[in-house]
């Protein structure tokens, strides 16, 4: 795992992230700092080329809390469609898959049939309701998800779930598409007398201007 | 696109969180811009695990939401501030302040029209300190207010104030842009449109010729 991991966090550097100034300190590691959290990110051939991962998975260990806000394009992609009917059966999650390379978006009724198919395969790798896995997608538009590469690759993306360092970034990497560095962050601060933590990652670096709701 | 996905350990109710999540990513997310095109698969998926062990978080008026509340606004900062740093074919990081407002909904429209003006883009680009087309970009943004009011910085450097142009060291002016291009760094521009309370900000990237480049090569 950690040598996969390590592998796919040498792609593309990291992004400086400037946070803000406020009672937090930053730590390392991203998605995965959060207690119950863990990532993984592997190339499923999926990209149309090279071969940097283009596969990533989130999950955790228990049922989380979930939110979401998505773009407010009418021309929705089927994971924005999917994942909205997923948050309003469902307050809670326990993955979250993502692609990059296709976006599956004006792919008409067979793009959300293909959502439906992921979502069930992970869902059934992981003993989940279908409901509990969320999926992103990126890439180009109007392109199907490469399906069967997908799923062959699910039961290895599984396998390399960590909740190290490395788990968090060869997922920020693998969410990449026309980016030049990854972006993840994690904070610790104190909330009530306890430590929490908060993480994350993003993609993004064309077609930017996001409106979401 | 943008694609997002958060992660705490705070607990928290449906509720509480899903508000959170979405003024967070009206002060984040929703504050960047690169070229104006909305995508459609743009997403953030925010989930809290609850294993730190906090009591649960259960209103929004209270000082532990408020707390996580700004930890949440920091995490999805920074990484929307990333975002815009790594704009296709950009050279540094644009950051507009737009203060004076009469809240900070319409502090955040001026902001990110500023950001958004390809004009203002290109000239950070030229490293042209062209405050004009910051004051017409603010202007266009759909929000009124007094333009005798009108206050324009460049880093360090006033440029308009009171509505009226100042004469300023342009070389300085346009160093300051140069040096952030040249250490990908960032710009500031501050505006202030007059004496409210309201305050927004935004983040962009210069408009370079390696954006129209990037994009007339990669096809759908």
């Amino acid at each position: 795992v950690a040598s996969v991991a390590k592998e796919a966090s040498n792609y593309i550097p990291a992004a400086p992230i400037l946070l803000p100034e406020g009672p937090w300190q930053q730590i390392p590691g991203g998605v995965t700092a959060a207690i119950g959290f863990k990532a993984a990110g592997m190339y499923g051939g999926l990209r149309a080329l090279g071969e940097k991962p283009d596969l990533a998975l989130v999950t955790c260990d228990v049922d989380a809390i979930s939110a979401g806000a998505f773009t407010k394009n009418v021309v929705a992609a089927a994971p924005v469609v999917y994942c909205k009917n997923a948050l309003n059966s469902s307050p809670t999650a326990r993955a979250v898959l993502i692609n990059a390379g296709q976006a599956n978006a004006a792919t008409g009724d067979a793009g959300y049939q293909d959502v439906i198919e992921c979502s069930t395969a992970l869902a059934n790798l992981l003993h989940l309701k279908n409901e509990e896995v969320l999926i992103e997608s990126t890439g180009v538009i109007g392109r199907r998800i490469k399906k069967e590469a997908l799923l062959n690759s699910l039961p290895k993306l599984v396998s390399l779930l960590s909740s190290s360092v490395e788990g968090a970034n060869s997922a920020a990497v693998a969410i990449t598409t026309t980016d030049l560095v990854s972006k993840s962050v994690a904070i610790e601060s104190e909330v009530g007398g306890t430590r929490i933590r908060v993480g994350g990652m993003a993609k993004g670096s064309g077609m930017i201007h996001p409106n979401m709701a | 696109t943008m694609l997002g996905v958060v992660t705490t350990d705070a607990s928290v109710t449906s509720d509480v969180w899903r508000r959170m999540v979405q003024v967070s990513v009206n002060r984040s997310f929703n504050q960047i811009t690169v070229d104006g095109d909305t995508s459609t698969n743009d997403a953030v998926i925010a989930l809290a695990s609850g294993l730190s062990g906090t009591n649960k978080i259960s209103s929004l008026n209270t000082s532990e939401a408020n707390h996580l509340q700004r930890c949440l606004d920091a995490v999805m900062q920074g990484l929307a501030k990333s975002i815009a740093w790594d704009g296709e074919g950009a050279t540094c990081l644009i950051e507009v302040r737009v203060a004076g407002a009469e809240n900070e909904a319409e502090a955040a429209k001026v902001a990110r029209s500023v950001a958004s003006s390809s004009l203002t883009k290109a000239a950070v680009y030229g490293r042209d300190p062209n405050w004009g087309r910051i004051a017409c970009a603010a202007g266009y943004a759909g929000i009124p207010f007094n333009p005798n009011k009108l206050q324009i910085s460049l880093g360090d450097t006033l440029l308009m104030d009171g509505g009226q142009p100042l004469p300023f060291d342009s070389v300085a002016a346009s160093n300051y842009m140069r040096k952030a291009g040249e250490t990908h760094g960032t710009v500031e521009v501050h505006i202030s449109i007059g004496d409210g309370p309201g305050s927004g900000v935004a983040w962009g990237c210069d408009l370079s010729y390696d954006y129209v480049k990037i994009n007339a090569e990669y096809t759908t």
